[in-house]
């Protein structure tokens, strides 16, 4: 079974972290930041694939992942809109060139993007114009699902009135999310009622750490304060674990099937008409 | 007695709050974000200076602030440098104009800015391109204090390795910044140390909150977390009382003489010399 995941969001915003939570082991190395001359320079994105078997539900699963460390971290920032977007569409364009073939490529791997993971800084006001075009701009290629980084920044209360402005603002500018669609007639109430629950908790709050300590005598993910313990799996805490039970195993397939039938259709539709 | 400051940094950063719990009351108003159409539009910096009265260990102080919302928001950030260096540039020609009249102006009121206190975001990495592009274009025209934004991001660990390499950045790329300096022959034991202490506190860890709590009988200004509480006066969770004392008493003078005497100097200098 195969997952392909993109990560996005400034540098900082903890996404490498996030991954090796998700992943729950040292899978992205931390970037050396100690060496003041390159940490600072302006740099293309570097967009390189990343497979780790995991399992999850006893399932075997391949997932890969693509890290896409800085964007927005210059003073201009056009150009990563378009690393990102080129490095989506080139992955629709090896399918599309293969369907082509005469001679099939049997060992052609699919590197189709099936979810865009894109960290909002959690500044507790609303979407800046950078999240705003990106997520515009790509929302038509991938499936965009948006989290909000760092999350244990915001308290409860700032937190939900955030995540309010970020789905008012996503309205608003008509930037097309993955909002866990419900089948009226296929889908019985306790899928519907899931979906409801996944949609009302967006944009989701993230909190990643590959720290454990042990609290009452169970092994617990977290991030130490010197005023408390802010606990990844902790639903009071953060929507970690909701997520990647989603990611993972709930909507694996359906992002699967929405990058295959639709996004991916779409694309192929406006290429070959030009 | 008279004092003016500055804060630049990215919108969310805590600069409202962060004056709100200096005055100890709510100077800056809070911008509404409710509204989707404005909150993300790329604007230009809105540069204008608020005067509150304050009282300081029993001394009244006219402390005057200009915020710059929203510096490093948008997509392309080059045109908010020549915003606020313009500024700060027009404050130092209006005294250099008032200078050369020969009919003085009893009534001229001295806006030139005595800090800027810088708000970096607390990636927990290093320094970006503009926050090294920002502090060496202006740290030739005011006494810059970086500023650690919203400190309680970052764990006790985290914070101190950020520290040092935001230290490390600002060595490297030779990056003036107003530094506690010590005057060898006429400053006594416990001046020396004081300024020792502070500068080894660089860059300042703020937390800012207009919240209050009572906490064994004590009102503590403070941010409430489900994980505990992180309290801006206590010195074991950040920098914030020591900054304010630095700020409003201990070196407030010595930020103006340098202001007048050297930054102010050097600019007549380079314009007249023109
Ligand atoms: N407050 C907070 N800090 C985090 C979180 N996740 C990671 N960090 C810290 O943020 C810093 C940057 O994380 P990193 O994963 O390297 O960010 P990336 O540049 O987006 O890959 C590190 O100091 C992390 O320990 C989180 O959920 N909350
Ligand atoms: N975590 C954290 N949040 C803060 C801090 N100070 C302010 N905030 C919150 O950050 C958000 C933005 O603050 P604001 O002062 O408006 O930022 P500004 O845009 O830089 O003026 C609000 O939700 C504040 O309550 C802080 O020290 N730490």
């Amino acid at each position: 079974l195969h997952f392909t995941l993109m990560v996005v969001g400034a540098s900082g915003m903890g996404k490498s972290t996030f991954i090796n939570t998700l992943c729950e082991s040292s899978v992205f190395p931390k970037t050396d930041y100690s060496d003041p001359q390159k940490a600072a320079m302006p740099k293309t994105l570097s967009l390189t694939p990343l497979t780790v078997e995991i399992e999850e539900e006893g399932q075997k699963l391949a997932l890969t992942i693509v890290d896409t460390p800085g964007f927005g971290d210059n003073i201009n920032n056009e150009s990563g809109f378009y690393d990102i977007l080129g490095y989506i569409e080139q992955q629709y364009d090896d399918i599309l060139a293969e369907e082509s073939r005469i001679k099939r490529n049997p060992k052609l791997s699919d590197n189709r993007i099936h979810a865009l993971l894109y960290f909002i800084t959690p500044t507790g006001h609303a979407l800046r114009e950078i999240d705003i075009e990106f997520m515009k701009r790509l929302g038509a290629r991938v499936n965009i699902i948006p989290i909000v980084a760092k999350s244990d920044t915001l308290s409860p209360k700032e937190l939900a009135e955030f995540k309010q402005r970020v789905m008012e603002d996503i309205a608003f500018y008509k930037i097309p999310i993955y909002n866990f669609p419900i089948d009226e007639e296929d889908d019985d109430e306790e899928t519907v009622e899931e979906n409801n629950e996944l949609r009302s908790l967006l944009p989701f709050a993230v909190i990643g750490s590959e720290e454990e300590v042990v609290i009452n005598g169970r092994r617990v993910r977290c991030r130490q304060y010197p005023w408390g313990v802010a606990e990844v799996d902790n639903v009071q805490h953060c929507d970690f674990s909701k997520l990647r039970y989603m990611l993972l195993s709930s909507h694996l397939q359906d992002l699967k099937d929405i990058t295959h039938d639709i996004l991916y259709e779409q694309y192929r539709t406006e290429k070959l008409s030009k």
